[in-house]
């Protein structure tokens, strides 16, 4: 499965990812 | 082939042909392989190779989206048919060694399916409740080979012991402790599953990229803004592109983010951040794999398969969580949503239904805050 997040935000978002990488429920995946 | 009798050499008859062609295939792939290096040390990017229509329609149309049905019934079957009110779904064996009750009426006795991990063994209704051996051993072994396989982390379960799991749909759904993932206080936008990040960044052009160079249409995946009224933001100019009527504060930008859920993660998913949800539009469709490889493959994969849209705000504008399905992970639950009915057998392709949360006594829709319970995936 999978699950799609679409948002708009300020142009100073910033993702704290690497594409490929394992990611748990709760831990942060950006901020402004 | 010539000495072999008649009736051996019609049936070696075919065996050049396919050595030939499986041959040929082979070294054809090698070929593409050793173009696609050459490309890439030239620096010249290399276009993913998409599925065509066929490729497409097979795996929809296969039989894993029946089996994922019917599987459904079988987990539905289980859970409604055998359980009486202290009925348990597998034999007592597998929950504790138990001394036959004295005319005691197992729910066994009333026969039916049951759920024994993916496979239902059907349990006459006949003879005495005491379940075979088998059963037990079957129900034990299909839960170890499940976790041995995925890698699962039953410490982190919000109940470890197997016993307590009446089937593997259950065990699929499992919980997991509250402090096995702690929520970051940190970020205003948090993950709101386990799984693996198969891309994310700014959305462009209304096309989101499923995997690094497969895009789909936002406008197919979404389907078309309902009309304003239901709609918490200004009506879109007639000429204004699908993506004006998602953004709608100046200076702001559209952004995507979408995590894969492999089979042994868990299946539960939270609100990623503090947001409202106004609407939800199920597309019935497809039941194919999302795994990365398919991702790379089928071009609009997201579209086809059978998903579920929430959209609302959040304190930058429009914020939007769907839950795409997948091979045997076709049912999903929303859990504010009563009136969701996913994984039919039956729908027509291209439809959807819409549901609004903003009703006259309830203006706002349905607050939701990071991290609270969402939703979650179930086996069939």
């Amino acid at each position: 499965s999978t699950i799609v997040l679409i948002f708009e935000a300020p142009k100073d978002f910033n993702f704290r990812l690497q594409a490929g990488q394992k990611i748990r429920f709760g831990e942060a995946l950006g901020s402004l | 082939v010539h000495t072999a009798p008649a009736r051996t050499s019609s049936l070696l008859r075919p065996l050049p042909i396919l050595v030939a062609t499986g041959g040929g295939y082979a070294g054809y792939r090698q070929y593409e392989k050793y173009r696609e290096r050459e490309l890439e040390k030239l620096g010249l990017d290399v276009p993913p190779k998409l599925a065509g229509h066929w490729e497409v329609a097979l795996p929809s149309a296969g039989p894993e989206a029946e089996a994922g049905t019917a599987e459904l019934h079988v987990q539905t079957c289980s859970e409604t048919a055998l359980l009486a009110p202290d009925g348990p779904l597998l034999p007592p064996a597998p929950r504790r060694p138990q001394a036959p009750q004295p005319g005691g009426m197992e729910a066994c006795e009333q026969g039916g399916l049951v759920q024994v991990g993916a496979n239902a063994l059907a349990v006459a209704g006949l003879g005495p409740p005491q379940p075979s051996g088998a059963a037990a051993l079957a129900a034990q072994a299909v839960y170890s080979l499940y976790i041995w396989t995925f890698g699962v982390n039953m410490k982190e379960a919000a109940v470890e012991d197997l016993h307590h799991y009446r089937n593997l749909s259950e065990f699929f759904r499992r919980k997991l402790k509250p402090q096995a993932r702690p929520v970051c206080g940190l970020h205003s936008v948090i993950s709101p599953s386990d799984g693996k990040i198969l891309n994310f960044g700014q959305v462009k052009n209304c096309e989101v990229e499923q995997v690094k160079g497969v895009t789909y249409s936002l406008e197919s995946f979404l389907g078309p803004r309902t009309p304003s009224e239901d709609l918490p933001f200004p009506p879109a100019t007639p000429h204004s592109s699908f993506r004006s009527q998602l953004v709608t504060r100046e200076g702001n930008e559209l952004y995507h983010c979408v995590i894969y859920l492999a089979p042994g993660d868990y299946h539960c998913f939270h609100s990623p951040t503090d947001w409202t949800v106004s609407h939800r539009r199920h597309f019935p469709g497809s039941l194919m794999s999302v795994n990365p490889g398919m991702a790379r493959w089928i071009k609009e994969l997201f579209c086809h398969n059978e998903r579920v849209v929430l959209t609302g705000d959040w304190k930058h504008g429009f914020f939007s969580l769907t839950a795409v399905g997948a091979t045997n992970v076709g049912s999903i639950r929303i859990y504010f949503d009563r009136d969701l009915h996913t994984n039919s057998p039956r729908y027509s392709k291209g439809s959807y239904n819409d549901f609004s949360f903003v009703t006259h006594a309830n203006k706002e829709g349905i607050p939701m805050r990071k991290g609270e319970h969402l939703g979650e995936f179930n086996l069939g």
